[in-house]
């Protein structure tokens, strides 16, 4: 399996919303 | 600085290098949702720093066994539905740790209270594990030294026991019954562990937000690398996992930032109140055998604006999760090949350096004052581009080795 590991995360918003089933990015949030 | 000769990161090599003092995101006065900060346990920022601070290549070793363990556990999943359950009578005796059962390290961190009155507990938090844990007086085998005093149960009037007829003992992947208390266990692919009763109690993650009766792991035999943390926040897709257990308060949805360096902060957030500008979705995407998961479909990469000769069947054969908690994002080896074939051509006017444990890809920077990085975005299902931060793109051992960060898997299928 791939996996996309913290570093690449860093400084996205990261959001995570289980009901509607989806992953968001949002840059330069931090 | 963007745009030159297609797409590039330009530079000072300063602002690559780890600072000492901390520098902490700007705060709101006030938030109409819960937030927490966010800091690197090895930072300056961390309430957990810790001395002599892990040499980067230390990290990475440890991430290595978190992928490891990551394989492994979803390949066992591939053949095995569900782990066989196992009972055990005594604390720390008789429950069975199994290697890859579980995944941990991580190195964010964050600051919760637990129990009534609410004591302050730092804890990792990791999207790649379910169960949250800390440690808990009388440390009945032993506890590791921890930061914050450790958690005294029968000082909090709203701690209890939960029994081993409940279905949340029922629902763990390795439990056991002391005297008709339920006793958890979770061990990573490090060979950390923790061990104890699987108890409830109220979790404060502000002073305005509070869970009561939120189901945890109070750990009574504990060992391995977790710094100075008090335990684990399992953020997982799992039933026993927080963001399944408050879905009713926050619906399931959280957020957080990964600060940009060891030596700035981000934050955490609960509930539909996080950022929302410049947000863009791609859909998640669960595999019922293995629950805690959140997988996404990784679709294409570009280095410096162009997209690279990389069939979507190499992404999708292998499939892709998000996790918090490991460090270097892992690729198809096909993949991986054409990413770092791009970036040294894009990079073949700086010096290269020796290998960095897992990265194979690194820079001598030694004498420059600016440098010119291409970027690298990621391109996920539903049309999302993520196009990387440079803090997002190098991982910095030092100034005259700073190394690409990302790393292949074992064979494409992997």
């Amino acid at each position: 399996v791939g996996i996309l590991g913290n570093v690449q995360q860093k400084t996205f918003n990261v959001v995570y919303d289980v009901s509607k089933k989806k992953i968001g990015f949002g840059p330069g949030a931090c | 600085v963007r745009g030159e000769q297609g797409s590039y990161h330009k530079i000072s090599i300063h602002s690559l290098l780890p600072s000492k003092v901390c520098s902490s995101f700007k705060e709101s006065a006030n938030f109409n949702f819960t937030r927490l900060k966010v800091t690197h346990r090895h930072g300056p920022c961390s309430p957990l720093r810790s001395h002599p601070t892990p040499l980067p290549e230390q990290i990475l070793d440890e991430d290595r066994s978190r992928v490891d363990s990551l394989r492994r556990r979803i390949a066992a999943a591939a053949t095995s539905a569900k782990l066989d359950r196992q009972r055990g009578s005594q604390v720390g005796s008789k429950i069975p740790v199994r290697p890859g059962s579980s995944v941990s390290t991580g190195n964010y961190v964050v600051t919760v209270g637990f129990g009534t009155p609410k004591r302050d507990q730092t804890v990792i938090f990791d999207t790649g594990s379910d169960i949250t844990w800390i440690q808990c007086q009388p440390c009945v085998t032993y506890c590791y030294e921890q930061q914050d005093p450790i958690f005294n149960p029968s000082a909090s009037s709203t701690y209890a026991n939960i029994s081993c007829s409940s279905t949340y003992c029922s629902d763990l992947d390795i439990s056991g019954c002391s005297s008709s208390a339920c006793l958890y266990g979770v061990q990573y692919g490090d060979n950390s562990f923790s061990i104890g009763f699987f108890a409830q109690d109220t979790l404060s993650l502000s002073p305005t937000d509070v869970i009561p009766k939120f189901p945890f792991g109070c750990g009574e035999r504990n060992r391995g690398l977790f710094g100075k943390a008090a335990g684990l926040m399992g953020l997982g897709h799992g039933k026993l996992s927080l963001v399944t257990q408050t879905y009713q308060k926050y619906g399931g949805v959280f957020a957080y930032c990964l600060p940009p360096t060891s030596s700035s902060t981000g934050y955490l957030t609960f509930g539909t109140g996080y950022p929302s500008s410049k947000v863009k979705f791609t859909p998640m995407v669960t595999d019922a055998s293995t629950p805690t998961f959140y997988y996404l479909n990784l679709m294409a990469i570009s280095v410096a604006g162009q997209r690279l000769p990389i069939s979507a069947k190499v992404f999708n054969d292998a499939g892709t999760i998000i996790d918090s908690g490991t460090v270097i994002t892992r690729l198809p080896p096909t993949a991986y090949s054409a990413l770092r074939s791009a970036f040294r051509q894009a990079m073949s006017s700086y010096k290269t350096a020796s290998a960095l444990s897992i990265l194979d890809t690194c820079y001598d920077f030694t004498g420059h004052s600016t440098v010119s990085i291409p970027t690298v975005a990621l391109q996920f299902g539903g049309g999302v581009t993520m196009e990387l931060d440079l803090s997002g793109t190098l991982y910095v051992g030092s100034q005259s080795q700073v190394c690409l960060a990302f790393a292949a898997n074992g064979d494409d299928s992997d």
